[in-house]
C-alpha cells in the first residue's frame, strides 16, 4: 500500500542521522533493525554526509514518520520513549519509505470489517482508505501479516475489537510486531525496483538435487548423501520435521562406513564477500559414536593460490547425540571462498554419524550465545513454570542471565539478570552501557523468512532502585543469593525486561517451537560509543570543548576552526540554514521573493523620485515664466 | 516473585505504536503520520 509518485522515492541506501536527543537503547535498536533490511531487503542505510535530503532519528513525543520522501532536507522520524523495539522501528522506517497502513488498502473491506461503533469517538478517520488513485498495492495481494497492520484493537473505546478478520484464522494475527512480512519485503523491493540484498549470502534445506551447487570433495574418504531419514536416526529432516511426504532431505556422513579419522568432505559454492564478517548458521544431528566431530573450514582464493587456502575455523565436538542441534560459527572472509564441511569420524563404536540441515550464510554478526531450551511444550504446560537460562559472559566480561516467566500467561514476559562471575573484580561497576538483545528464534529454514521475536535493553549505570543502589552494581554487592542447578551458590542481580515478551499464542505460532525445541539468541555489546554525551572525548582540564558552550540548531554540526566554535549548517538542493546557530532557514525560493520584491521596491522608489522631480521642475518652471512678464493689463493683444 | 526482583521496560503494557501516540494526545495522521505541507492541504 504504497504512495505513488517517484519523486516519492528514497535513494536505495538511505542517509541517516541519530540525534543525541535518541535513548542510548534506541540507538542500538535503530541499528538493529537497519541490519534487519540490509538481510531482507534491497535497502541500506548511511550515516548523513550532506546529501540534499536525509532521515533524522530524533527523540520527539511518540513514534512517528513522514509518508515517502519529502524532500526537505532533513526528514524527521520521532523514535520517542517507549518506541524502541525493532518493529516498531521497522514499521516506522516503512512509512518514510512511502508506505501507508495495510488495512487503508483500497480493497480493504474484501479482507477487514472496521466496526465503527466500537471506535473512540473522534478517531473514526484513522480508519479512512486511500483509494487507488493516490495508493498502489504492486499487485500484491492484501496481507494480514504486514508490519503495517493495525492491530485488531486499535482505536478501540471499549474491549471488543474494531478490526474483524474476514478470514478469522488471522484475528490474531493483525497488528503483529515482529519482523517484516514476506509480503511487506516483497512490496519494497518492488516499489524500489530491486531484488538485491547487502548481506544475504545464502540459504540451503537440500530439498533440490542439487544441493544448492555444493561439492563433493575428492580427497576425502566417503561423499556426503542427501537423504531423507537415517535408521539410527534422525527419522525425518530438520526443515521440514517430516511433515511433507516426500520431502525434507538433509546431508548425512556414514561415519560407521569409515574407519577412525575418515572424513567427508562437502564444500559450498564459491560466494564473493563484501562486509568482512559473515555468520554461519546450521542445523547438526549426531547418531554416531558422540566423538564424531564437524570441523568448519573457509576456502579462500586469491591471485596466487588458485586452489585456495583451506583455514580451520572451528572444531565442533561433543555433539549432544540424538537431537538436531542449532550451531553458529563466526566468519571473516573477505574474498571469493568456499565454506567447507569436514565430518570426522571419532573414536567408539557408531551407530549412525552426522547430518547436516538448514544452512544460512550471511554478512550479519552471529549472536554471541545460544538458549536452547529442550521439552518446551511440557515446560511451557506446566503450571507456575519458570525458566533461568545457564551462565552466560559478554565479550566485555559480565556474567549474566535470562529468565524466562511463564507464571503470568497469556503473556511471557523475559528478563535480562547480571549475576556474579569470575571477572567481577576486573570490571567497572555500575555496569556501563551494555546492550542486551534477546531474541526468540523464528526457526524457518530460510533466514530471510524468519519473523523472531526480539527486544534490548541497556544497562544504564546511574539507574537506582528503590533502596537507593545502583541497579547494575555488583551482583555480589546488591544482588541475591541464588542457585545453579548443580547447587554452585552465586548471587544475581536484578532483572530488567518486559512482562509482554510474547502472548501464548504468539509463541505457538510460526516456527518459534520446532521438535519441541526454542532458541533464544542472546547479544550482549558495549554500546558507550552511541551515547552522544560519552561518545565526545572528555575533555581534558587544560583544554576547554569549545563545543561544549555551541549549541547547533537544526541539525547543524559545531566544528573548530582557528580555535573558534563554529557550526556547519545544513544545506540542500534549495533551501540552507544559515545564522551563529544555524537559526535562520534560507531558500532560493526566498531568495527569489526578495529579490523580485526589492525589485519593485527600487522601481517604484524610482517612480516616485521621477514624478516629484517632474512636478518641481513644472512648478518652478510656471514661476520662472510668471516673474519674467512686464505689468501688462491684459487684454485683447494682437499679435503683429 | 520476589526473588526475581524483575523490572519491566513498558510496566508491563503491551502498548503498540498507536496506543503510545493516544496516551500522549498527539494529532497524528492514521494515528503516526506526520503529513507535510503538501498533504495536510
Amino acid at each position: 500500500n504504497s504512495l505513488i509518485g517517484e519523486e516519492y522515492r528514497w535513494p536505495h541506501t538511505i542517509p541517516y542521522v541519530l540525534e543525541d536527543s535518541l535513548e542510548i537503547n534506541a540507538k542500538g535498536v535503530i541499528l538493529n533493525a537497519f541490519e534487519r533490511y540490509r538481510l531482507k531487503t534491497c535497502i541500506d542505510f548511511k550515516p548523513w554526509a550532506g546529501e540534499a535530503n536525509y532521515i533524522s532519528v530524533f527523540k520527539e513525543s511518540g513514534c512517528w514518520s513522514y509518508v515517502g520522501n519529502r524532500h526537505i532536507g532533513r526528514q524527521e522520524l520521532s523514535i520517542g520513549a517507549n518506541c524502541d523495539r525493532i518493529a516498531t522501528v521497522q514499521h516506522e522506517f516503512l512509512h518514510a519509505l512511502g508506505f501507508w497502513h495495510e488495512q487503508s488498502r483500497f480493497d480493504r473491506d474484501d479482507y477487514v470489517r472496521i466496526v465503527w461503533d466500537r471506535i473512540l469517538s473522534g478517531r473514526e478517520h484513522n480508519f479512512n482508505i486511500h483509494d487507488d488513485t493516490e495508493s498502489d498495492s504492486l499487485n500484491v495481494p492484501y496481507d494480514y501479516m504486514s508490519v503495517m497492520h493495525y492491530s485488531k484493537n486499535a482505536f478501540q473505546n471499549g474491549t471488543e475489537p474494531t478490526i474483524v478478520t474476514r478470514v478469522s484464522d488471522f484475528e490474531d494475527v493483525i497488528g503483529q510486531r515482529l519482523d517484516l512480512s514476506d509480503t511487506d519485503v516483497l512490496k519494497l523491493n518492488r516499489l524500489y525496483n530491486c531484488t538485491s540484498s547487502l548481506s544475504f549470502m545464502d540459504s540451503c534445506n537440500f530439498e533440490l538435487e542439487n544441493v544448492c551447487g555444493m561439492i563433493q570433495s575428492s580427497r576425502d574418504s566417503v561423499d556426503w548423501q542427501r537423504v531423507s531419514q537415517i535408521p539410527g536416526g534422525p527419522e525425518n529432516d530438520h526443515s521440514n520435521m517430516g511433515q511433507c511426504q516426500g520431502s525434507g532431505f538433509f546431508m548425512h556422513f556414514d561415519s560407521q562406513s569409515v574407519n577412525v579419522g575418515g572424513t567427508a568432505v562437502l564444500e559450498s559454492r564459491i560466494f564473493y564477500p563484501k562486509r568482512g564478517f559473515q555468520c554461519l548458521e546450521f542445523y547438526l544431528y549426531d547418531s554416531g559414536s558422540g566423538t564424531d566431530q564437524l570441523n568448519i573450514y573457509v576456502r579462500e582464493y586469491s591471485v596466487n593460490d588458485l586452489d585456495g587456502k583451506l583455514t580451520l575455523v572451528k572444531e565442533i565436538k561433543e555433539i549432544p547425540t540424538g537431537s538436531w542441534q542449532l550451531y553458529y560459527v563466526t566468519l571473516q572472509v573477505t574474498s571469493k571462498s568456499r565454506v567447507v564441511f569436514e565430518g570426522l569420524r571419532g573414536a567408539g563404536a557408531s551407530s549412525g554419524g552426522l547430518s547436516i540441515d538448514d544452512i544460512n550464510l550471511s554478512e550479519t554478526q552471529c549472536p554471541h550465545h545460544i538458549w536452547h531450551i529442550r521439552n518446551f511444550t511440557q515446560i511451557f504446560d506446566t503450571p507456575n513454570a519458570s525458566l533461568y537460562s545457564p551462565p552466560f559472559y559478554s565479550p566485555k566480561g559480565y556474567a549474566f542471565q535470562i529468565y524466562l516467566n511463564l507464571q503470568s500467561l497469556p503473556n511471557v514476559g523475559i528478563y535480562f539478570h547480571l549475576i556474579s562471575g569470575a571477572n567481577d573484580d576486573q570490571l567497572q561497576w555500575p555496569c556501563p552501557w551494555q546492550q542486551a538483545t534477546m531474541t526468540l528464534l523464528d526457526q524457518n529454514p530460510d533466514i530471510r523468512q524468519r519473523m523472531s521475536n526480539q527486544r534490548s535493553i541497556t544497562t544504564d549505570p546511574f539507574m537506582t532502585t528503590d533502596n537507593g543502589n545502583y541497579f547494575w552494581d555488583n551482583p555480589s554487592k546488591v544482588g541475591k543469593l541464588a542457585f545453579f542447578p548443580n547447587g554452585t551458590q552465586f548471587s544475581r542481580g536484578g532483572g530488567y525486561g518486559t512482562s509482554v515478551f510474547i502472548t501464548e499464542k504468539r509463541i505457538k505460532s510460526r516456527d518459534f517451537i520446532k521438535g519441541n525445541d526454542v532458541y533464544i539468541l542472546l547479544t550482549v555489546e558495549d554500546i558507550s560509543h552511541l551515547n552522544s554525551t560519552s561518545s565526545q572525548p572528555a575533555p581534558t582540564s587544560s583544554v576547554r570543548d569549545l563545543c561544549s558552550s555551541v549549541t547547533c540548531e537544526n541539525g547543524g554540526i559545531c566544528t573548530v576552526q582557528d580555535d573558534k566554535a563554529e557550526c556547519r549548517c545544513p544545506s540542500g538542493e534549495d533551501w540552507w540554514y544559515m545564522g551563529e546557530r544555524c537559526e535562520k532557514r534560507g531558500s532560493t525560493q526566498d531568495t527569489i521573493v526578495i529579490a523580485v520584491s526589492s525589485t519593485v521596491a527600487v522601481f517604484v522608489l524610482m517612480l516616485i523620485v521621477t514624478l516629484v522631480s517632474v512636478y518641481c521642475v513644472r512648478r518652478k518652471y510656471r514661476k520662472g515664466t510668471s516673474s519674467k512678464t512686464p505689468n501688462v493689463a491684459i487684454e485683447n493683444q494682437y499679435a503683429f | 516473585t520476589p526473588e526475581n526482583f524483575v523490572k519491566d521496560i513498558d510496566a508491563g503494557i503491551d502498548q503498540d505504536i498507536f496506543d503510545i501516540n493516544e496516551d500522549l494526545g498527539l494529532e497524528l495522521f492514521q494515528g503516526d503520520i506526520r503529513l507535510d505541507r503538501v498533504q495536510g492541504r
